[in-house]
Parts: C-alpha cells; sequence; structure tokens
C-alpha cells in the first residue's frame, strides 16, 4: 500500500 | 529508485564520508556541532527502527546501517576520542538542541500518516532532522571562518535533501497515488535553512577561498 512506498527511501 | 534519489543518498554518503575523514584522519572536529550530531544520530535511530522488521532491499539496509554506524561514531568520536574531544568547541557549541526535540515530538504526535508507535517516531525523525542543522549554523556564524573539510560537509548534507526534493517532485509526476505533504514540507523547510549558507558558500567557493 502506498505506506511502503513512503519507507522505502531513506 | 531514480536518478535524483540515487544522487541525494550518494550525496547524504558523502557528507557523512567527509566528516569521518576529517575526524578520522586529522583527529579533528573544529567547528562541527556535537549537538547537531546528536540530533542526526537521534533522527536515524528513530527513522530506521523498521530495519529488522520491513526489508525493502539491500541497498537500502545496508545504506541505513551506514548511516546509523557513522552518526553514532561521530558521536562517540567527539564525546569520548581525547585527542578528537580535545578540538571541540564546547563554549561555542550551546544551541539548546533538546528544546527541539520535544516541539518535534509534540507535533509527530499531533501530525502524522498514521498512528502508529513506528509511524508517530518516524515523523518524529522528519521533523527533528529538518532542525538538525541548527546548532551547526549557529556554531558557524559564531566561530566565523572554518575549514573546507567542515564547509564541504555543510555543503552536502544542506544539498542532499534537495535532491530529496527534486525526487518527490519525479516520483509525484510518475507514480500515482504518490502523495506525502509531511515528507515534502518537512524537506523543504530542511532545505530553506541551509539558504544563507549556500550563499556564502558559493560567495565563498567562487572566490576560491574558505568559506567565512
Amino acid at each position: 500500500n502506498k505506506n511502503d512506498v513512503t519507507k522505502d527511501e531513506l | 529508485m531514480n536518478i535524483f534519489r540515487l544522487a541525494g543518498d550518494m550525496t547524504h554518503l558523502a557528507s557523512v564520508l567527509v566528516l569521518l575523514l576529517k575526524i578520522h584522519t586529522i583527529k579533528s572536529c573544529a567547528g562541527v556541532s556535537l549537538r547537531t550530531q546528536e540530533l542526526y544520530a537521534i533522527v536515524f535511530a528513530t527513522r530506521y527502527l523498521d530495519i529488522f522488521t520491513s526489508f525493502v532491499s539491500v541497498y537500502n539496509t545496508f545504506m541505513k546501517l551506514v548511516f546509523l554506524g557513522s552518526s553514532f561514531s561521530i558521536v562517540w568520536y567527539m564525546r569520548y576520542h581525547k585527542a578528537v574531544h580535545r578540538t571541540y568547541d564546547r563554549e561555542q557549541d550551546t544551541f539548546r538542541h533538546w528544546f527541539l526535540v520535544l516541539p518535534c515530538l509534540v507535533l509527530a504526535l499531533l501530525i502524522h500518516e498514521k498512528f502508529t508507535f513506528l509511524e508517530v517516531l518516524w515523523t518524529f525523525s522528519l521533523y527533528l532532522e529538518a532542525v538538525a542543522i541548527l546548532p551547526q549554523l549557529v556554531l558557524l556564524q559564531r566561530t566565523r571562518n572554518i575549514d573546507n573539510l567542515t564547509g564541504q560537509y555543510i555543503f552536502l548534507l544542506g544539498g542532499y535533501r534537495g535532491l530529496y526534493i527534486l525526487n518527490w517532485i519525479y516520483r509525484y509526476f510518475t507514480e500515482p497515488h504518490f502523495v506525502h505533504w509531511i515528507t515534502w514540507i518537512a524537506g523543504l523547510v530542511q532545505t530553506l535553512l541551509y539558504a544563507d549558507f549556500f550563499y556564502y558558500y558559493f560567495l565563498r567557493f567562487i572566490g576560491g577561498r574558505g568559506v567565512e
């Protein structure tokens, strides 16, 4: 979901 | 991954390596704010709590370990390594950085994407990183002249989040639903805080002298 997208950044 | 984010991560990595190089080789942390380094150690500790629970990629995990390891070792060097500690300018590095931690925590409890322990701490790390450079910028103004390595360190540290802003713009236009106002605003504030440093840095850089 969209939150995983956020967490792929450092 | 896009070129802006890769450039941002490499710039961030370079800033950390420049600082470690300065501290480890010439055993000096003159002009470097320990308080900013302590804030950054807290930023990484609260941002990468998911390092054990969510695997994104080898690159992601490796970089998290590098940033965690380097930030804590820089704090250790500046606090406990006697040769380095001696060059630490305690009298000038007096910004009350703990006054930054609480408001960021309160703000994270009020404004976040999800009200979970990890998400609130992650949001806290975003807010704290936005202001973590303040003790360093204050120290910079007090010590007037700084050596090139410290100037390069601050320049790279300020530049990395600017590249991340380009990355967010790119992802906004290429990925549906990629909207993260909290991250974007925190990143913008963080980059804007460097504005006057960048101004003087370019002035001096063009003049070919050290950063004043």
